[in-house]
């Protein structure tokens, strides 16, 4: 159930 | 030139093995502030953060920053060498490819130098802001690690739930389902016995369980673990690392489109 979405959907690159 | 003594060297062994099954490849970054790693596994679905704060080591020499690129597997095969007393050296010059691990026996009889090649890694440093949780939950680190092992055998996706009833963890799969629920119990004889549940707002995530169960590697570190939870975030599950440091794991929930 759910689509897994990425780290990078929440985090930007420092 | 970097020097950082560990007087109890299990340490170190014991956060290889909670990260070598999620990471590959990682660069450690030396600092005045300490030895830290920050990497995603290969599908980018979680996130690991380390940091040992440099006044946790008996000796600490890091003359400029220094970044290096370690496989983890190789790491641990070296780290397997050492004595669980041993103390545990990491040596390396600046600009050199190479990273010395030196092995001491606590009777100071058997010294051992394993040195290790360093890789060129091309990893992706993300920015992650600090954040209001809507719940955060304390529990016994060997508690969560049994309540992951056993929904993985049912399902493998646990919606994590918090309202004020306590914290749930449910799954579902073929053969049928199950819920376990947790209230807050503080009235135990040890601390790290204890169930806290700490809610501002309830939220409920769903996370695929193998990585759950992977971040669950790491409680030897720990007798208590953290999971911190919001609507709109990953979770962050945490593990101390003694007094000098934690282990951060990330993990992006799956969300209903």
């Amino acid at each position: 159930p759910g689509v897994q979405k990425s780290i990078k959907d929440f985090y930007r690159s420092a | 030139m970097l020097e950082l003594r560990l007087v109890q060297g299990s340490l170190l062994k014991k956060v290889l093995e909670s990260i070598k099954d999620l990471v590959n490849d990682a660069n450690f970054d030396c600092s005045s502030t300490g030895f830290s790693l920050q990497a995603m596994d290969s599908s980018h679905v979680a996130l690991v953060s380390l940091l040992l704060r440099s006044e946790g080591f008996e000796h600490y020499r890091c003359d400029r920053n220094l970044s290096m690129g370690m496989n983890l597997g190789n790491m641990s095969k070296m780290l397997k060498c050492a004595g669980n007393d041993d103390i545990i050296t990491i040596k390396a010059d600046d600009g050199g490819d190479t990273v010395t691990f030196m092995f001491e026996s606590p009777t100071q009889d058997k010294i051992a130098d394993f040195e290790m090649k360093l890789m060129d890694i091309d990893s992706e440093h993300l920015g992650i802001p600090d954040a209001e949780y809507h719940s955060i939950v304390r529990m016994p680190s060997s508690e969560f690690q049994r309540i992951c092992k056993d929904l993985s055998t049912i399902g493998d996706t646990v919606v994590i739930s918090v309202t004020k009833e306590g914290v749930k963890f449910s799954t579902a799969g073929d053969i049928g389902t199950a819920n376990i629920v947790l209230r807050q119990n503080t009235t135990v004889d040890k601390p790290e016995d204890a169930i806290v549940i700490e809610m501002n707002e309830p939220v409920s995530l769903s996370f695929a369980l193998r990585y759950m169960n992977s971040f669950t590697k790491a409680t030897p570190l720990s007798d208590t673990v953290t999971i911190s939870l919001s609507s709109e975030l990953p979770v962050v599950v945490e593990y101390k690392v003694a007094e000098m440091g934690y282990i951060r794991y990330y993990l992006a929930p799956k969300i209903e489109e």
